[in-house]
């Protein structure tokens, strides 16, 4: 029976071992974990590749540990800009959004604009026009609120930087506003 | 960043990425991950790649598509171009983090050139595997 396979990630950086704690780790470990399993399960009852990549998504998108969806990040401004893409291997067709806020699962918006637009990529509040007229779930920008995000972004502010999204916050850590954003 | 690659039964591969940016981004700032080619990328002849990491220089690089180009016309297999475009191209131009990648037989590879990376696997020949450091 030919293979079938996933692999997933949840973001990379100088992740510190010193600022890791168990429990933090297992929550971590546990979390991947789960998403592995919803992503896998569908493959295994057969379904598609495409399928899996989107639901196993969601599932990180919604789990606060990760800089993605309900996890995300502080922009300069305080707010949460998200980005997402898929594609499809077999069709290679793709669906793109960037900088888009309110939106609860950005894979699905991606997902809608390759199977339902004649587009490939959207962008701000154009590509959130289209996800209402889509039906596509949105929440208040405070449905997106981590202390833990919070935090990162005073760290980021105080050192006039940015960080990747497993970056230690330690002084020094940030990476300096210069041309790399 | 979040990321999923997966091959199902009939052969299909697909690659998903999202993320949340950078903290204290400004001006609209873009990273790879929407960007197709260089943070997601899937071609059933070649490999689907999810990355993550900083963003700007897996743009520059076009990093999944390399990966992608390198299989198609050096005949390079996934691992060798995973291997070649992250702990080399990328580290040469600084940028710091990684990729997951399945091909069109199921092969997986993650790959990453910073001190982690969470991820995570599983094949139906009994691979599986979670974890977060090298």
């Amino acid at each position: 029976m030919p293979g079938y396979a996933l692999a997933l990630h949840g973001g990379a950086g100088t992740i510190l071992r010193e600022e890791m704690n168990e429990e933090l780790e297992k929550a971590y470990l546990h979390a991947l974990e789960e998403a592995l399993n919803v992503g896998y399960a569908i493959l295994e009852r057969g379904g598609s590749a495409i399928d899996a990549v989107t639901q196993c998504c969601v599932v990180l998108e919604d789990n606060v540990l990760f800089n993605a969806g309900k996890g995300s990040v502080f922009t300069n401004s305080g707010t949460h800009e998200m980005d997402a893409c898929i594609m499809d291997g077999n069709s290679l067709r793709a669906g793109a959004v960037t900088c888009v806020h309110g939106i609860r699962n950005p894979i699905l918006l991606a997902a809608e604009i390759m199977q339902h637009s004649e587009h490939v990529f959207l962008s701000g509040k154009g590509a959130v026009d289209f996800a209402l007229s889509r039906g596509i779930a949105t929440v208040p920008e405070d449905y997106f609120f981590t202390q833990f995000r919070y935090d990162q972004w005073m760290s980021a502010r105080d050192q006039q930087g940015t960080f990747l999204d497993h970056n230690s916050q330690a002084k020094g850590n940030a990476i300096p506003n210069k041309k790399f954003g | 960043t979040v990321g999923v690659v997966a091959r199902d039964i009939s052969g299909n591969i697909a690659a998903s990425t999202s993320t949340g940016g950078m903290t204290n981004k400004n001006y609209n700032r873009i990273g790879d991950t929407p960007v197709i080619g260089s943070g997601t990328y899937a071609n059933n002849k070649t490999c689907a790649i999810s990355c993550t990491g900083h963003g700007e220089i897996f743009l520059l690089a076009v990093a999944a598509y390399d990966v992608s180009c390198l299989m198609e016309y050096r005949d390079y297999s996934l691992q060798q171009a995973m291997d070649l475009v992250v702990n080399t191209k990328l580290v040469q131009m600084k940028g710091e983090g990684g990729m997951i990648g399945v091909d069109a037989d199921g092969n997986i590879s993650m790959q990453f050139n910073s001190l982690g990376m969470y991820r995570a696997a599983r094949n139906n020949e009994g691979y599986h595997e979670v974890a977060i450091y090298k």
